[in-house]
């Protein structure tokens, strides 16, 4: 699996 | 966006608004620590630095301000406001909190994905929050019994984290995606340390009674 895009979570 | 997601957030909003709006409401903050609250104004402004450089979407970018507006107006209400800096609980809110951020930033220089001013300041924001809520779990343990607002506020906080944990789980089964080590391991950590206060507030509940924690 890919990394999730941390960024896009509070 | 997922269930799990928006209810980790809302629940987190819910939080945040409950405790603002009743600090303003009863002009009391008795039983909340302004420590936590300093963290967390700390960790939502370091967090959110990429509101200058990234946009994700309107939801994102609203979020991010009401959560960084709302910690600065709880610590402005208890530190300046006239009559509610009076009913905060100095003398029991002494957790040395100075050594919580000199560790999650050393770590932050060590640990982090990239050397970036950005991203160290992510993964500081990231290791602050797993123990922001300690200074108000010790207040809480030293004053011996919870009000209304601490108990809630302590309880949707953990909550928040739970849906969290739930949504990383779902991500991975659905989107094929991991969360990244930092967010994960400090996100158990951090819904750890809410554990202890859960059992109590539950029993508290079962029972219909005040909210009593072990001295």
């Amino acid at each position: 699996p890919k990394p999730a895009p941390s960024k896009d979570e509070l | 966006m997922n269930i799990f997601r928006l209810a980790g957030d809302m629940t987190h909003l819910i939080s945040v608004l409950v405790l603002l709006l009743k600090i303003y409401a009863t002009k009391s903050c008795s039983g909340i620590s302004l420590k936590t609250q300093e963290l967390y104004a700390i960790v939502f402004v370091t967090r959110y630095l990429d509101l200058f450089t990234d946009f994700i979407s309107l939801y994102n970018t609203v979020m991010k301000l009401v959560f960084i507006g709302s910690s600065l107006a709880i610590v402005w209400c208890m530190r300046y406001h006239r009559v509610v800096r009076r009913s905060y609980d100095r003398e029991l809110d002494t957790f040395r909190y100075w050594i919580l951020l000199g560790v999650s930033f050393i770590l932050a220089l060590v640990l982090h994905e990239k050397f970036t001013l950005q991203e160290v300041f992510w993964a500081f924001s990231i290791y602050l929050e797993a123990v922001a809520i300690l200074p108000q779990l010790v207040l809480l343990q030293r004053s011996g019994n919870v009000d209304n607002l601490a108990g809630q506020y302590v309880f949707f906080l953990g909550a928040y984290r739970a849906f969290y944990i739930l949504n990383w789980i779902y991500r991975y089964l659905t989107e094929q995606r991991f969360t990244r080590w930092i967010s994960c391991v400090s996100g158990l950590v951090q819904t750890a340390l809410y554990a202890d206060f859960f059992y109590y507030y539950f029993i508290s509940w079962k029972n219909n009674a005040k909210l009593q924690l072990p001295a």
